[in-house]
């Protein structure tokens, strides 16, 4: 991958709870939603920002352990510059 | 230029450029207050919008405590704009403008919204350094002094729910705990505003138990909702924090209503999710006339209720 993603994570079992919060405290993730791992619990979307440097290693987990996750933003660096682009009028 | 400068994020220094000016631009409108500073020593400002009548109640609206979530800090920009050019046009906001002092903090952790422009657009916390630890920052919503660091909070350093070294730790937290604890007996309404989700939420979040006039939340809550959905496909969810979310304790809403505000409030605004943090400007629009719209209806309730 060559952008920052965030994935949307829905652990099933106990174990595919305990290998999110793994994940998500590993490889310079930042959890959105829930705020910290200990919240992580069972069939309840995780929001995971993953950068691309890591991305391929998070994938190929989920993936091994049959984790269900998608998608949810396919290119964060872009959305983060059209946060930042300043073509605003002047607020008088 | 196509948008306006309401429909855009802003930097920091933006922000206090726009501080400034609607200040001197508004002079019998809206004053400056500096309640104190940050752990990096940036001003931490608050504007008073009154209008007519001294020695009226008063609403408090903090906007982003946490540091990456950038519709907060434009909401507070959008709602002061909204009084200013709507004031004796729309019925609500005059309404509420004639009943009520607002009390605005548009950026209530600048050193992490600064280091979010800066350096890491996901970091949360405020930016304080801590002797016995390599990590930095505190949660400032887990550093009130409302069931302080039990289940929900963590007492290590480099947790993203760390709740600091002692309740109010933080300068940030402190200064608006003073603000608010000298302006308790006329402050009616608490309001913090969040992202992202889409919930209106109120005490408790730092326990299971029942704030006691939680009937009364709900149905301000319920009301605020309702009136979004008549006007906006999407709905917002409401109850109290801890049943609706998590147990969170620390969190200035619950402080708030223990001090004696009895109408406190978080909101955590657009979206559901789609874009979390990093919602377009774009979405800036409906994103603030949505909770615009719950802060008018909460607000009016409370006047009719006081």
């Amino acid at each position: 991958e060559t952008h920052d993603q965030i994935l949307s994570i829905t652990p099933t079992t106990p174990e595919q709870v305990g290998i999110v919060k793994n994940i998500s405290t590993q490889y310079e993730t930042a959890l959105w939603q829930p705020v910290d791992a200990q919240y992580i619990q069972e069939e309840t979307q995780v929001h995971l920002f993953v950068p691309a440097n890591s991305s391929a290693t998070v994938k190929a987990l989920l993936q091994r352990h049959n984790i269900a996750h998608e998608v949810l933003l396919d290119n964060t660096n872009h959305l983060i510059e059209m946060q930042t682009r300043n073509d605003s009028t002047d607020p008088r | 230029s196509t948008t306006s400068f309401y429909e855009q994020y802003h930097s920091l220094e933006d922000i206090y450029y726009w501080i400034n000016r609607t200040a001197q631009d508004n002079p019998n409108t809206i004053q400056t207050i500096l309640l104190g500073s940050s752990f990096e020593k940036r001003p931490l400002y608050a504007l008073k919008i009154s209008l007519n009548s001294e020695n009226k109640k008063a609403l408090w609206i903090d906007c982003g405590i946490h540091a990456r979530e950038w519709i907060s800090p434009a909401f507070c920009l959008w709602f002061v704009q909204y009084s200013l050019a709507f004031y004796k046009q729309n019925q609500d906001i005059t309404d509420i403008l004639d009943n009520m002092d607002v009390y605005i903090l548009p950026v209530m952790n600048p050193d992490g919204y600064l280091y979010t422009w800066t350096t890491n657009r996901m970091w949360r916390k405020s930016r304080s350094i801590h002797p016995s630890s390599y990590c930095v920052g505190v949660d400032l919503n887990r550093n009130f002094d409302a069931n302080w660091c039990t289940e929900g909070a963590s007492n290590d350093p480099c947790s993203e729910i760390y709740c600091g070294a002692f309740p109010e730790s933080e300068p940030e937290s402190e200064a608006v705990a003073n603000f608010l604890r000298s302006k308790k007996d006329t402050i009616e309404l608490y309001l913090s505003i969040h992202a992202y989700s889409q919930m209106l939420l109120f005490p408790y979040s730092c326990t299971l138990d029942e704030a006691q006039n939680h009937n009364e939340l709900l149905e301000m809550a319920q009301d605020a909702s309702r009136n979004i959905r008549r006007y906006y496909r999407n709905t917002y969810k409401y109850g109290a924090g801890a049943q609706t979310i998590y147990l969170a304790p620390g969190g200035s809403d619950d402080w708030a209503y223990n001090l004696g505000i009895k109408y406190s409030f978080t909101f955590e605004l657009q979206d559901r999710g789609r874009y979390g943090f990093l919602l377009p400007p774009s979405h800036i629009s409906q994103a603030c006339n949505e909770a615009l719209l719950a802060v008018k209806t909460i607000a009016r309730r409370v006047i009719d209720k006081t």
